[in-house]
């Protein structure tokens, strides 16, 4: 463990935190994709089916069954019990298009020919699009609540400092994952057009809105 | 290379 893996985890632990109670607090999901939270369940779901298996250490046990409730409590928040402020005619984006190719990716390109292994490569591959269908809602819609766009950036910057730490550990311990790097960015490369909507605009106060 | 399946990261 290295401070920026620790940090990246704190980011996106705040992000999944941000989420719940803003949906919780305001007891409405708009502006949300529901779709892109479907996704990250998939996503932790795939990734953590070694959490009973594979003991690494008791953070590591303690975030995977954080993350894996929090995502389905965010699911089943958005379609279920504030299924009424759901935004379906903006919430499009065909999930599909993204799942599919992903899992034929993942059949293809990765470090071990087992079913844990395929999943948890289909895992990498799917978090790396999977904010896709929010990234294009916002742009259907033209704008986003502040406190969305502080979950997209604290989301963001997991990765990004998740990158940072594969470099750290590339370095001293000469570690590195290529799947999960090249993922990795492009993951972070998506955010980089809201990153900079985010400090040009949400950091000065302003309402983040796309330009039309 | 077996320490790639032993993910140790979330």
């Amino acid at each position: 463990m290295n401070i920026f893996r620790l940090l990246g985890d704190l980011s996106h632990l705040l992000a999944i935190i941000i989420l719940l109670l803003k949906i919780w607090r305001t007891r409405s999901c708009a502006g949300v994709s529901g779709k892109s939270q479907i996704l990250f369940a998939l996503v932790f779901t795939t990734r953590y089916l070694d959490l009973f298996t594979n003991f690494i250490s008791m953070y590591n046990s303690a975030m995977k069954l954080i993350y894996l409730v929090c995502s389905y409590a965010t699911v089943f928040l958005m379609y279920f019990k504030f299924k009424a402020t759901y935004d379906s005619n903006h919430d499009t984006f065909r999930m599909e298009f993204l799942v599919v190719p992903v899992g034929g990716l993942a059949f293809l390109v990765n470090h071990d020919f087992t079913p844990l292994e395929i999943l948890w490569t289909f895992s990498i591959y799917l978090e790396a699009v999977a904010i896709l269908p929010q990234l294009f809602m916002i742009s259907k819609t033209g704008e986003a609540e502040t406190i969305t766009s502080h979950y997209l950036f604290a989301l963001g910057s997991y990765r990004a400092l998740y990158i940072v730490n594969w470099v750290f550990r590339f370095y001293t311990e000469g570690f590195f994952d290529l799947i999960a790097i090249v993922a990795g960015c492009v993951q972070t490369i998506l955010y980089c057009d809201f990153f900079y909507l985010y400090i040009t605009k949400v950091l000065k106060g302003k309402q983040l809105t796309l330009p039309a | 290379n077996d320490n790639d399946n032993d993910h140790d990261e979330l």
